[in-house]
């Protein structure tokens, strides 16, 4: 572990905390985009298929753990909770992720580490998250002004995979034969996709105005 | 575990 992975892991935690305090405190999910949080509750899904063969440390299980509950959590309250679900912006979160879904697990059976069960699904949650903030970028561009804590949660969910690289890079530059080039090169198109995001961000942030992106 | 190998990793 390094101090990079670890920043990453714990920012990926605050974005999932600040989104469960969105819908906890404003009993709300409006300019949350529901297909993304079903694309990451299939990807944790899916990456952590050897949750109960392989065991790491603690830590990796009750992050494991977490991500997992959360995910699910959130989904489920934006279906089924009789306040959060009136909130959900349906004829805006419009994305047709199925084509995401099929191309990413095609991408997984041509390119993975090994061509097992877990590999494959692994390869296969690595590229479905590279693309899964997708519909809720373009959810964001639909809906007008965007609520400070769904900015927050949009921000840290695009910094922590930031984190992620410079932990690459630091494990390529400390450890021999060190090399992660599905997971480098997805996670560098992934941080790539909110390069625009960052930017109306940070404008945002610097006029202390309300985070508008251009439709 | 042995290094490298990326379930170490979230």
């Amino acid at each position: 572990m390094n101090i990079f992975r670890l920043a990453g892991d714990m920012t990926h935690l605050l974005s999932i905390l600040v989104l469960l305090l969105k819908i906890y405190a404003t009993k709300s999910c409006s300019g949350i985009s529901r297909k993304t949080q079903e694309l990451y509750a299939i990807v944790f899904m899916a990456r952590y298929l050897d949750l109960f063969t392989d065991f790491i440390s603690v830590y990796n299980t009750f992050m494991k753990l977490i991500f997992i509950a959360s995910s699910l959590a959130i989904v489920w309250c934006m279906r089924f909770h009789p306040v959060v679900r009136r909130s959900y912006d349906r004829e805006l979160d419009t994305f047709r992720y199925f084509f995401l879904v099929g191309a990413s697990f095609a991408l997984a059976l041509v390119w993975h580490d090994k061509f097992t069960l877990q590999e494959v699904f692994w390869a296969f949650s690595i590229y479905l998250e590279a693309v899964a903030i997708l519909p809720q970028l373009v959810l964001l561009q639909r809906s007008g002004n965007v609520d400070n804590l769904t900015g927050q949660y949009v921000f840290f969910l695009g910094a922590y995979r930031a984190f992620y690289i410079l932990n690459w890079i630091y494990r390529y530059m400390t450890e021999p034969r060190f090399t992660r080039w599905i997971a480098g090169i997805s996670g560098v198109v992934q941080t790539a996709l909110y390069a625009d995001f960052f930017y109306y961000y940070f404008i945002s942030w610097k006029n202390n105005s309300k985070l508008k992106l251009p439709a | 575990v042995v290094e490298g190998n990326h379930h170490d990793e979230l």
